[in-house]
């Protein structure tokens, strides 16, 4: 069994979650927050059966949108130690994905 | 080390904790929706001594029930691409463990 | 790549994060709470080359710092299954660091 630790944008998570639901897959919602925008995000818990990796990260594919946020960047810095807020257009990407070994599963 | 990613129902949470902590185990709890259900429930991070993976498996089949709930099911696939909710009886597990190799450990 | 799992008191949060960043760090941040002491922390998800683990951890050095609650702990047992609480000295660390192997990473 392999856990995808998804990180996703919001707005792309119903739809995410019905189709991964629709084609038999498990999954647990976890609120995030991105490091750099400081935009709240979320992060997916995704187990699937080896097998089954290339379908899922189909899926995550099919409905996870690359957008530009233009947003205030608060982390460019300026010189060491003083940050610059300052207007700029940062790609937030489809989705994020750490594909990680489960050793073992258990299903209490 | 192994840490067990650990999803359980809400109600059982104070009974594990209080047992995990009594027999010296360590937990970190982040607070989770199902995919399925879209109904709260807590993801526990336990990392563990590999010596004490059984440990903790016992303890947290000795508190974690599986219940049945009649649930309104929202994700019931009606010919592609449109859900139907109806009622449903859905089990919902004790506890749905994910152990993972944690390669190395630092105490900063 | 590597995934550290990294929980952090909350006072720490925000200077880690700007030293992370400034220094072309990705990071994921989760509201977590401790299972000992029941207070609020912070699990970060950090993914990182394998060539800048050390880094990562430096910076985590720098930024997290060891504190001792004065707090009522709640799980001293007392005799199996009594609990009770008394006022005690608990040091809670800088960090806390799982390094967890990326079997593989997607930038969808
Ligand atoms: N230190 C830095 N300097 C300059 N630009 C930076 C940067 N860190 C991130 N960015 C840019 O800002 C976007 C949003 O990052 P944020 O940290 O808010 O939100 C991130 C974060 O929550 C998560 N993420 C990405 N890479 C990660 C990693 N290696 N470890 C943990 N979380 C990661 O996925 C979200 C989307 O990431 P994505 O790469 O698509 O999009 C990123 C990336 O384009
Ligand atoms: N492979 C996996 N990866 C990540 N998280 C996982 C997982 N398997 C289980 N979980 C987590 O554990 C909770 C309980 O799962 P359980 O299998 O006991 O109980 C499940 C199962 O009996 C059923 N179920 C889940 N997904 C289903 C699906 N696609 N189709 C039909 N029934 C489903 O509904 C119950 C509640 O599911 P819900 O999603 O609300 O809540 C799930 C989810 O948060
Ligand atoms: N193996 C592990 N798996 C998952 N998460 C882990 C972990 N080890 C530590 N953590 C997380 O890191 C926080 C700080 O742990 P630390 O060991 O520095 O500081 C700890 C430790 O000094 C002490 N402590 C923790 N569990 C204990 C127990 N069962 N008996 C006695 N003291 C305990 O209380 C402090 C606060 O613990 P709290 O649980 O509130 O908060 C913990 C917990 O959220």
């Amino acid at each position: 069994m392999k856990l995808l630790i998804t990180i996703v944008q919001d707005q792309d998570v119903p739809g995410l979650l019905e189709i991964l639901m629709e084609n038999g897959f498990s999954a647990t919602k976890l609120a995030s927050t991105g490091g750099f925008l400081r935009v709240g995000n979320t992060t997916l818990l995704i187990g699937v059966d080896n097998n089954k990796v290339e379908g899922a990260l189909a899926l995550i594919k099919k409905t996870c949108k690359k957008r530009e946020q233009n947003d205030i960047v608060p982390m460019i810095p300026f010189g060491r130690g003083s940050m610059i807020p300052r207007m700029d257009k940062v790609t937030v990407g489809g989705a994020i994905v750490f594909i990680v070994n489960v050793e073992r599963f258990e299903k209490i």
